[in-house]
């Protein structure tokens, strides 16, 4: 699968660039929390499309945003 | 109120309703 770049998601309509990040981070998240990747992924995606693009190269600042999402997502349950 | 249904899961394949949000 071909890396997701900005050039490629700004040629795409506006409301499928959030769904082509989706498709991309979904699957990481699934391996890290698989009952939550749906919520998590959904948070995730609220996030600007430039840093969401950073994340999905970066496995570090995924999954300290995963964390993070983990937590408010535990804090908005409770 | 709203916030029962945040966040907008996202699943595979089926376009996202956290779409409408933005």
């Amino acid at each position: 699968q071909e890396p997701l770049t900005a050039s490629r998601l700004a040629a795409a309509p506006l409301h499928e660039q959030k769904q082509m990040i989706g498709e991309r981070l979904y699957p990481l998240i699934h391996d890290v929390h698989t009952q939550l990747a749906g919520k998590i992924t959904g948070m995730l995606l609220e996030i600007d499309n430039s840093e969401l693009l950073l994340m999905l190269e970066s496995p570090e600042s995924l999954h300290a945003k995963i964390e993070e999402a983990v937590a408010v997502l535990q804090a908005h349950q409770a | 109120g709203s916030s029962i249904n945040w966040p907008p899961e996202f699943h595979p394949g089926v376009p996202w309703k956290g779409l409408q949000n933005i």
